[in-house]
C-alpha cells in the first residue's frame, strides 16, 4: 500500500502489508452516512461502487443528493435501499469483503427511475452498470436483495401515510408534499417531540434548550435553567458562581462568561463613558492621574483600535458608584474614551496605478 | 473559485492559506488581527492537533515563494462548540498564531462587521481562494464577484440541508461564479463606502460545485459570530488564568 492510493482508506492501518493486492487492504467500518443509518446492516467498506474512497466523500457526492430527491417521485419502492447498497456497500465482517446488490435490484431501480431523471434532463449515475453485480443465487456469490423489513424511506425522509417518502425538510413547511397531505398534519412542536418557543412558536430540539446558546428570538430557551443563591450569578452555561468572582480577571465559569464584557463603553447619548464591571456591578472609572497607556489598554480590551481622544469630565451623577483604581488617586472624575475602529480592511498594495 | 479571475498580488492582503503536510494547502483563512485568523471548523476534521498546521500570508502563487510571504505556526485552534459535522452548522473556528504577523501592504487584517451589521440580499461581494476552478486546481489566487441572495431563496436549492441564520448564501442562479473545494475558510468580503473591506462570510459548503446541478455557495455568517469571536480573543488575551 505504500505505493498506491490505498493508504488513505487504510489510514495507515497495519492491515496494509505490502504482499496484499491493492484491492483488499480496506476493512469494515461503521456506517455514519446519515442517509443510510436505517439499513439491515451497519458496517461498510470503501471504495464503494461509485468510486468514492471514504464515507465523507460519499456524503458530499452528487449521488447522495440525487437519490433522496429521486426517492420522492416514488418511481421504485426500494430505490433508497439500492442507493445505500452502492453508497455504503455492506461489509462482511468475517471476510472484510463488500457484498454487492443483486443485479435484479439494480435493474429494477434503473428501469423504473431512469426515465424520471430523463424528464428533468439528468442522467442515471454513469458507473452503476448493473452487469457488474451478480445474479441472485449465482454460483457461490452472495448479493443483497430487499426483504419485507427494508425501510423504503431514509432517516432523512418523512414517510407519508400513503407510504411515499418526502424529505424531512418538507415536513410542516406549510406546503403539502404527500399526496394525502399527511406531512402537514400534527405539526405542533409537542406532537413532534420538540420544544416550542413561547413567543415565536418556533420548534427546537430538546438538546439545544439550556445549552448556553440562545435559539428563540427572545432567548426564552435559556431562561429558568438554573437557580443560583442570592450571592451567586448565573453563567451563560447556567453554572452558578459567587458574585464577587465576576470580572476579577480569572475565569470561574467553565465558559469564562464571568469575564465577558468587563470593560465597556457605556451607550450614553451624548458621550461614551468608560465603564468597568466589578462584582457584577457597573462602575464609572474614577481617573485620578489617568495615563494614556490605560486608555490604550482599555480600548484594546474592548477589541477596538487606538484611542483617538481622552477627555476628563467632572462627575455628573451623584449617586453613581465609583471604582477607585489606585488608593493614592485624589481627584474623582470620569474619563470618557472614544476609540477608533482598528485599522483594517484596507489594501494599499492594490492601489491601481493610473497611466 | 469557479468562473473567477486571477488576482493581482496585494489585492486581498487578509487572505491566507491554511496548510498541513504532506498535502500543503488545505483551506483558505482570513487574518483579522496580528495574531488571530478565522477559518471554518470543518477544515480541521480529523486534524484537530494545532502542531500539524501552519498559516501562510502574503502570497499570490502557492507555488512561488514571494518576498512578502510570512509563515506562522499555529498555537491554538478554537472550534465553535456547537459546530455540527452532520449538518455543517456553526462552521467557524479561530486560530491563534504562535507569533504576531508583521503588518505590511501585503499582509493586513480585514475588518469584522459589528454585531448589528448584517448583509442585505442583492449586495455584491467578493470571494477569493485557491480552490478548484472546475477543471483544475490553481496555483494563483482566484477572485470572483457574487451576489448575496436571501436565505429563503437559498433554501429552495437545498432540499437535504437546512439553511440557518448562521449562514449566508451568495452566487448566481446560473452558478457561474462560485466557491469550490479548497476555498473553504476563505473570505466573502464586501467593500464599504470609503474603501474599507469587511468580512461577512467564510466559505463553508454548497452544492457539488462542478456538477450539473448548480446552486449558490453557502458561507458562515460572520456577523452572527462576532460577539463569540471577540470573547474568545479577549479571554485568551487578558485573563490571568
Amino acid at each position: 500500500c505504500l505505493y498506491s492510493s490505498c493508504l488513505d482508506s487504510c489510514g495507515g492501518n497495519s492491515l496494509c502489508d505490502p504482499s496484499n493486492s491493492v484491492n483488499n487492504c480496506s476493512q469494515c467500518e461503521p456506517i455514519t452516512l446519515e442517509l443510510c443509518l436505517n439499513l439491515p446492516y451497519n458496517h461498510t467498506n470503501f471504495p464503494n461502487y461509485l468510486g468514492h474512497r471514504t464515507q465523507k466523500e460519499a456524503s458530499i457526492s452528487w449521488e447522495s443528493s440525487l437519490f433522496p430527491a429521486l426517492v420522492q417521485t416514488n418511481c421504485y419502492k426500494y430505490l433508497m435501499f439500492f442507493a445505500c447498497t452502492i453508497l455504503v456497500p455492506k461489509c462482511d465482517e468475517d471476510t472484510q469483503q463488500r457484498i454487492p446488490p443483486c443485479r435484479a435490484l439494480c435493474e429494477h431501480s434503473k428501469e423504473r427511475c431512469e426515465s424520471v431523471l430523463g424528464i428533468v434532463g439528468l442522467q442515471w449515475p454513469e458507473d452503476t452498470d448493473c452487469n457488474q453485480f451478480p445474479e441472485e443465487n449465482a454460483d457461490n456469490q452472495t448479493c443483497l436483495m430487499p426483504d419485507d423489513e427494508v425501510e423504503e424511506c431514509s432517516p432523512s425522509h418523512f414517510k407519508c401515510r400513503s407510504g411515499r417518502c418526502v424529505l424531512a425538510s418538507r415536513r410542516c413547511d406549510g406546503q403539502a408534499d404527500c399526496d394525502d397531505d399527511s406531512d402537514e398534519e400534527n405539526c405542533g412542536c409537542k406532537e413532534r417531540d420538540l420544544w416550542e418557543c413561547p413567543s415565536s412558536k418556533q420548534c427546537l430540539k430538546h438538546t439545544v434548550i439550556c445549552d448556553g446558546f440562545p435559539d428563540c428570538p427572545d432567548n426564552m430557551d435559556e431562561k429558568n435553567c438554573s437557580f443560583c443563591q442570592a450571592d451567586e450569578l448565573e453563567c451563560a452555561n447556567h453554572e452558578c458562581v459567587s458574585r464577587d468572582r465576576w470580572c476579577d480577571g480569572e475565569a470561574d465559569c467553565i465558559d469564562s462568561s464571568d469575564e465577558w464584557d468587563c470593560v465597556t463603553l457605556s451607550a450614553n447619548v451624548n458621550s461614551s463613558f468608560l465603564m468597568a464591571r466589578r462584582s457584577a456591578m457597573e462602575h464609572h472609572v474614577c481617573a485620578d492621574g489617568w495615563q494614556e497607556t490605560l486608555s490604550q489598554l482599555a480600548c484594546k480590551q474592548m477589541g477596538l483600535g487606538e484611542p483617538s481622544m481622552t477627555k476628563l469630565i467632572e462627575e455628573q451623577e451623584q449617586d453613581q458608584q465609583w471604582l477607585t483604581l489606585h488608593s493614592n488617586w485624589e481627584i474623582t472624575s470620569v474619563c470618557p474614551l472614544s476609540c477608533s475602529l482598528a485599522d483594517c480592511g484596507r489594501r494599499p498594495a492594490a492601489r491601481m496605478n493610473k497611466r | 473559485i469557479l468562473g473567477g479571475r486571477t488576482s493581482r498580488p496585494g489585492r486581498w492582503p487578509w487572505q491566507c492559506s491554511l496548510q498541513s503536510e504532506p498535502s500543503g494547502h488545505i483551506c483558505g483563512c482570513v487574518l483579522i488581527a496580528k495574531k488571530w485568523v478565522l477559518t471554518v471548523a470543518h477544515c480541521f476534521e480529523g486534524r484537530e492537533n494545532a502542531a500539524v498546521w501552519k498559516v501562510v500570508f502574503g502570497i499570490n502563487n502557492l507555488d512561488h515563494p514571494s518576498t512578502f510571504m510570512q509563515m506562522r505556526l499555529v498555537k491554538t485552534i478554537i472550534l465553535h462548540p456547537r459546530y455540527s459535522r452532520a449538518v455543517v452548522d456553526y462552521d467557524i473556528s479561530i486560530v491563534e498564531l504562535s507569533q504576531d504577523i508583521n503588518e505590511t501592504s501585503y499582509v493586513r487584517p480585514v475588518c469584522l462587521p459589528s454585531p448589528d451589521q448584517s448583509l442585505e440580499p442583492d449586495t455584491y461581494c467578493y470571494i477569493t481562494g485557491w480552490g478548484h476552478m472546475g477543471n483544475k486546481m490553481p496555483f494563483k489566487l482566484q477572485e470572483g464577484e457574487v451576489r448575496v441572495i436571501s436565505l429563503e431563496q437559498c433554501q429552495s436549492y437545498f432540499d437535504m440541508k437546512t439553511i440557518t441564520n448562521r449562514m449566508i448564501c451568495a452566487g448566481y442562479e446560473s452558478g457561474t461564479v462560485d466557491s469550490c473545494m479548497g476555498d473553504s475558510g476563505g473570505p466573502l468580503v464586501c467593500e464599504k463606502p470609503g474603501g474599507q473591506w469587511t468580512l461577512f462570510g467564510l466559505t463553508s459548503w454548497g452544492s457539488v460545485c462542478f456538477s450539473k446541478v448548480l446552486g449558490p455557495g453557502v458561507y458562515s455568517n460572520v456577523t452572527y459570530f462576532v460577539k463569540w469571536i471577540e470573547r474568545q480573543i479577549y479571554i485568551r488575551t487578558f485573563l490571568l488564568n
